[in-house]
């Protein structure tokens, strides 16, 4: 799991059974101390392996969507929700409409499943190392070949015991992260990026293949949420590059986020 | 509650904020002025905690447990 503090943002991702939106109401307190008002939100998921293992109020999206409207001022007027492909859950809120056209700065988000066990293996822990997290994170990155993503980024990176990774990476006002689930029947990695430049302009097909490579997942989702609106196609060559093959796209708009673009694709064997 | 294995599938939540003045005390600091006490509060929420951390000039960034 990850949190990015930026001056005027936050944004949180966790995984496993934590109980996200409940940081809404302490966040909104603390940022009114400081002088801040909340002007826009948006959260995103895709579907759980086990919904059911799921507490309040991540039972279903309708919950998290009744959890958000009660939690949120009512001045974000601006609000959707959508489940995009039957996978992807996205609300936004906002007190403006964004303009997307002039926005090229766009948030990646990639989810991958069915990673191959022999690279999975490389994110469980050496037996009778006692290491701390941090230097066993360190060797991790190094042999997974995760530092290569984005050689320019200062890495921060956890090796969980007995299994499981995480890293953030930072480089000037972008970040990347990356978390692991290694178990094999289970197993699931995602990655996120910052990327700017019209079109993908900077290495979004680079920096996708490379990921790919880490991972070799028998599926992947990737939501492309703003920039210039063409990035989606850098993503569909760079993934089928790597052997994966497409086989949905879908689009939406949203007045806090600009363009979402959902993007699945798998193995032949799929 | 369903006999399973880890949950891997991330929940991602952004807010942003305005108001800031980066003139002000603080020199646009915003929610960095945040004390670590703070956060800690808003992970407890959550049910995580701070594992590793890293910063530069433009934003923090905290590794968390889960």
């Amino acid at each position: 799991s990850s949190l990015f503090v930026y001056p005027n943002k936050i944004i949180i991702k966790t995984c496993g059974t934590t109980q996200l939106l409940k940081s809404i109401r302490p966040l909104l307190i603390y940022a009114a101390d400081l002088g801040l008002t909340l002007s826009g939100c948006r959260y995103t998921r895709g579907n759980f392996i086990f919904p059911k293992s799921q507490p309040y109020p991540h039972t279903n999206f309708r919950e998290e969507i009744s959890f958000l409207e009660a939690n949120l001022p009512n001045s974000l007027i601006y609000r959707n929700a959508t489940v995009m492909a039957n996978q992807w859950h996205v609300f936004t809120a906002s007190d403006h409409v964004i303009s997307h056209v002039s926005d090229e700065v766009y948030t990646i988000e990639v989810c991958m499943t069915e990673l191959d066990p022999v690279l999975a293996r490389k994110f469980f822990r050496r037996p009778g190392d006692e290491n701390p997290g941090e230097v066993a994170g360190k060797e991790m990155t190094l042999i997974t070949g995760i530092g290569e993503i984005n050689p320019n980024s200062t890495i921060c990176d956890f090796a969980f015991d007995p299994c499981g990774y995480s890293m953030n990476g930072i480089e000037n006002d972008r970040y990347s992260t990356i978390h692991v689930t290694p178990e094999d029947g289970y197993s699931y990695a995602s990655f996120e990026w910052v990327g700017s430049g019209y079109g993908g302009g900077d290495d979004l097909g680079e920096v996708l293949k490379k990921v790919a490579q880490v991972f070799r997942p028998a599926t992947m989702t990737v939501a492309i949420t703003g920039g210039g609106g063409e990035e989606w196609t850098l993503v569909k060559g760079a993934v089928e590059h790597v052997g994966l093959r497409c086989r949905s796209c879908a689009a939406d708009e949203f007045p806090a986020a600009g363009r979402v673009v959902f993007q699945t694709f798998a193995t032949r064997r799929k | 509650m369903a006999v399973s294995g880890f949950e891997g599938f991330e929940k991602r939540l952004e807010l942003q904020f305005s108001g800031d003045d980066p003139s002000a005390e603080g020199h646009g600091l915003g929610l960095r002025w945040l004390g670590f006490e703070s956060l800690e509060k808003v992970l407890h929420a959550v049910q995580c905690t701070v594992v590793s951390a890293v910063a530069n000039h433009y934003f923090d960034s905290y590794v968390l447990s889960e």
